[in-house]
């Protein structure tokens, strides 16, 4: 059961000067975490349940918290899946997705069911020790997404190989 | 190796190729070009002098020292793909950035990754980005007041009392919500961010923004604890160059799109049938 008000109240208690300023205590801080966390996971399930009402379908629906630094369990395992675009502002917007995978190559198909430009970058020259991912995938698939005012996108992704992925067309490493 | 640059329809954008440092923007589109140099620095914490004893703390901005180059050259790896080109920039290794240019993108991101902050030399930092350019800005920059209103700052001034400035660089520091931004009669140059920063210009032509902090010290404040999280934070500054008259219509929308992103959500297989737009 979804509840958009756990969210509500943890974002409430988090106008608190300290909780704004990052002024308050350490424990207060873990707190203020914690309830954001929950809050974020009931609004998820609540999310969930109106995508599910509106698409007909009791498929379970994933929500990866830890794409900013490349982990997504889904993407990194499943060959087949689809990428739900939300778009809260009242305009339309162009935004570049990206997901880590496993595969070398993947079809993705825009809302209308025509394929759109994809690519797999595989991590750049590993001789620089640089902490931009946390995951174990073995690339990022990247596209440009684009959702409607106030509505939803639908993307389905397809991988079509498997393996490495390849080299990027044009790698340079500097000193 | 070939010249260490990035470039889309509305950019080019070039490095140093000694250093790795980002050194010029061009915007193609308007046909105007600026050097931009930008490294991240950190302020050492103060932990109380002979003028004071404030301690810098979680509260308190009390640098005890000009800003200090994170590194002064960089590793960096080009990479040049259909729809992305990036350069990635490795300061130290708690110190990372990705220059990015997206086709279609009239701004150029910058991803950084930074902490955690080392203190084993018993000093507290606090961490900037630092843009420098060549553009006469006589002591004024513009911070957006919760993401609406643009207000005009200037250094070492307040509009409506005569300031007696003790705190040259915290003294000039102002919240960022949205963006904050230099100019000078023809060229803008604004940087937007992604998270409520606090930001200044204390050198005509640059603009600096404090992007992670660790400290040691209690500023006798009411926190009784020192702000010493050993995190790592990631986060985007999306920069753009315009000419004066043209720079509101990029940044007012971009800024929006920045902190309001769509929210994705997966489904295994097909997912569920929505109604499309």
């Amino acid at each position: 059961c979804g509840d958009s008000s756990v969210l509500r109240e943890a974002v409430a208690v988090a106008q608190h000067h300290d909780a704004v300023t990052g002024t308050e205590r350490q424990h207060v801080a873990n707190d203020y975490a914690r309830r954001l966390s929950e809050g974020w996971a009931s609004c998820q399930v609540l999310v969930a349940n109106a995508l599910s009402l509106l698409g007909g379908s009791k498929d379970p629906l994933v929500f990866c918290n830890a794409l900013n630094v490349s982990v997504c369990p889904l993407t990194e395992t499943s060959t087949h899946f689809t990428v739900i675009l939300y778009n809260s502002l009242a305009r339309r917007v162009s935004w570049p997705v990206r997901l880590p995978v496993n595969g070398t190559c993947y079809e993705v198909m825009d809302p209308q069911g025509h394929p759109l430009p994809s690519q797999v970058s595989p991590d750049p020259p590993r001789t620089i020790p640089y902490p931009e991912r946390a995951g174990g995938a073995q690339g990022e698939l990247l596209f440009q997404a684009f959702a409607p005012p106030l509505g939803f996108s639908t993307f389905r992704i397809r991988q079509l190989s498997r393996g490495s992925p390849q080299d990027p067309p044009k790698s340079v490493l500097e000193g | 190796s070939g010249p260490l640059e990035i470039q889309n329809e509305h950019l080019r954008v070039l490095f140093d190729p000694l250093t790795g440092h980002l050194r010029e923007i061009q915007n193609l589109e308007k046909g105007i070009s600026l050097p931009v140099f930008q490294n991240f620095y950190w302020y050492a914490a103060s932990a109380g002098d002979a003028a004071s004893p404030q301690a810098s703390g979680a509260y308190i901005f009390r640098p005890s020292s000009g800003p200090i180059p994170v590194a002064k050259r960089v590793s960096t790896a080009l990479l040049k793909t259909p729809l992305v080109q990036e350069l990635h920039q490795n300061f130290s290794s708690w110190c990372s950035q990705v220059v990015r240019l997206r086709p279609g993108q009239p701004f150029l991101e910058l991803e950084w990754t930074l902490g955690p902050i080392p203190v084993g030399d018993s000093v507290g930092k606090e961490l900037i980005t630092r843009f420098q350019t060549p553009l006469a800005t006589a002591g004024r920059f513009f911070t957006d007041s919760n993401g609406r209103q643009i207000l005009e700052r200037r250094r070492d001034y307040r509009p409506t009392w005569n300031l007696s400035q003790t705190e040259p660089v915290a003294g000039n520091y102002y919240p960022v919500n949205t963006r904050i931004f230099i100019q000078d009669e023809k060229l803008q140059l604004s940087v937007l961010t992604d998270r409520s920063q606090g930001g200044s210009s204390v050198q005509d032509g640059a603009l600096e923004l404090m992007v992670h902090r660790r400290l040691l010290h209690d500023d006798e404040r009411g926190v009784g604890e020192p702000l010493d999280e050993a995190l790592v934070v990631r986060g985007r500054h999306l920069v753009l160059l315009d000419p004066v008259g043209a720079a509101s219509d990029g940044h007012r929308g971009r800024a929006q799109e920045l902190v309001t992103p769509p929210h994705l959500i997966l489904a295994p297989g097909k997912g569920p049938h929505l109604r499309q737009a």
